[in-house]
């Protein structure tokens, strides 16, 4: 498309969309114009992103033949393909792009069902992780607005954030695979203390 | 022995067991240490009916025009869940019902980053609300703050001063608050207190040592000044509509004076490109 954004970046800089200084059916407006230049832009991403995949280990890119899917209300910890029971011999990959000039270190959390999961770098060597679990009011909150937003109502509930570190080097990606069916090794409940009287 | 310490890395913070709020920064590999003690309150919207200074104005959505500050769960005990593990810690904190808090501290960054869940903003009182957070630390900044100028340079800002005419202060809290798209921070002598934000909020230093920063707000009246419409924004699903509920992230950091210019340009860039997110599937072993 040729006017890929477009909308959404003129909305990104009028001043009543910054400041909040519109009437509520104007805001919801904004919220859906930006959401569809949010889906657009997706596409192009997941692409763009399939073609340098492929072109990293194959013969070029014509054809991409994976399929990306992002998350866009990962916020509120709604994030479909991280939370589905995977089938049988299938991996959960994680592609992180940089959109920056200098490398980057930071820990990526993804909602899952199951804590029986463990990430593997892009060469298949088991990386640390953690599990924590996600609270319930969190669930609700995630259940309303995707519903709200997405118009999607959730299925599963994730029991867990898996947390892992991942490095990416500058305007670049990394990939790293969730795998499921095997007990992590390293990813663990975390201790937890809990006070609601003054004792510890 | 009345502190619990949160931090797999040279980051710590303490936490009191006994308040439940957190109390010390401490950065093992600097030796930096500063206190450091969180507070909600919110300021109750004017309604506009009142005639102080003759022009009736309402708190809305362009001007904040606060009549009261209310703190909230000052003296009540928050309970705490302390999450540890290898690569980061969290501390979830329940305010009160509709504030909800995760503190997390990971293992290799030097910065504490606190995720808020505010709302909805209860009316039921039918006074507008607008919710503020404090950090106090021992920094002796003498009126002076500095604020992000729309993500660029941080300027200098004093407390009930303009350099450039003689300013009558009739709005103490208003009058010293600015817009915060990046961050803002304080220094004295010794260290630089900063606290970088995901989203534009508004910010102030009322108190030396102390950074606010505005939340969330939900308004019942309309300023008169151009929306024609309450600032009280709902959400509706499954059935029904409540308020908002507005979920962010802010960043704190504590360096030694003259040192924290740096984490605030490059992390402050981080924040507002983050590390893009695709998912997939791949057969077996087959990696491509």
């Amino acid at each position: 498309t040729t006017d890929l954004l477009a909308d959404a970046l003129a909305i990104a800089q009028h001043h009543d969309a910054v400041s909040g200084t519109s009437k509520q059916h104007v805001a919801d407006d904004y919220a859906k114009r930006l959401f569809i230049g949010y889906k657009q832009a997706e596409e192009l991403v997941s692409n763009s992103l399939a073609c340098m995949v492929e072109s990293a280990s194959a013969s070029g890119c014509k054809n991409p033949s994976i399929n990306f899917k992002q998350c866009p209300l990962l916020n509120i910890s709604y994030c479909p393909p991280s939370e589905a029971d995977l089938a049988p011999g299938k991996k959960l990959v994680v592609v992180v792009y940089n959109a920056l000039g200098w490398k980057r270190t930071d820990v990526i959390r993804i909602p899952v069902v199951n804590e029986n999961v463990i990430v593997q770098d892009s060469t298949g060597k088991e990386i640390e992780s953690q599990l924590m679990p996600i609270v319930k009011a969190s669930i609700a909150i995630r259940n309303y607005y995707a519903t709200a937003y997405a118009g999607e109502s959730p299925t599963s509930s994730p029991k867990y954030w898996l947390a892992f570190r991942a490095t990416v080097p500058p305007l670049g990606f990394n990939s790293y695979v969730v795998t499921s069916g095997k007990r992590a090794v390293a990813a663990s409940i975390p201790q937890t203390f809990h006070r609601t009287d003054g004792s510890q | 022995s009345d502190a619990v310490e949160v931090g797999p890395g040279n980051l710590k913070v303490l936490y009191s067991a006994n308040g439940g709020k957190f109390t010390q920064y401490f950065n093992q590999r600097n030796q930096v240490r500063s206190s450091l003690e969180q507070s909600f309150s919110y300021y109750s919207a004017d309604d506009g009916s009142k005639d102080a200074w003759k022009d009736l104005q309402a708190s809305g959505a362009y001007v904040f025009r606060p009549n009261g500050s209310f703190p909230i769960n000052s003296e009540k005990k928050v309970p705490v869940t302390i999450l540890q593990g290898p690569l980061l810690d969290e501390v979830h904190q329940n305010i009160s019902s509709w504030i909800y808090q995760i503190t997390r501290v990971y293992k290799e960054k030097e910065h504490v980053e606190v995720e808020f869940t505010v709302g909805p903003i209860p009316i039921d009182n039918g006074i507008g609300k607008e919710l503020v957070t404090h950090i106090q630390t021992d920094i002796k900044s003498n009126k002076t703050f500095y604020t992000d100028s729309n993500g660029r340079d941080f300027l200098k800002r004093i407390r009930d001063y303009r350099a450039d005419w003689d300013l009558q202060v009739n709005q103490p809290a208003a009058g010293n608050y600015y817009p915060i798209n990046l961050g803002m921070f304080l220094k004295d002598n010794s260290n630089e207190f900063s606290v970088l934000v995901d989203r534009s909020v508004g910010g102030s230093s009322l108190v030396d040592g102390q950074l606010e920063l505005m939340l969330h707000r939900r308004l019942l009246h309309d300023d008169g000044r151009g929306v024609a419409e309450a600032l009280n924004e709902t959400v509706c699903a499954l059935g029904k509509c409540m308020g908002l509920t507005v979920q962010g992230k802010y960043y704190i950091r504590v360096d030694p004076v003259g040192e924290g210019a740096k984490w605030r340009r490059s992390f402050g860039q981080e924040i507002y490109s983050p590390l893009l997110l695709a998912f997939s599937e791949q057969d077996g072993d087959k990696f491509t």
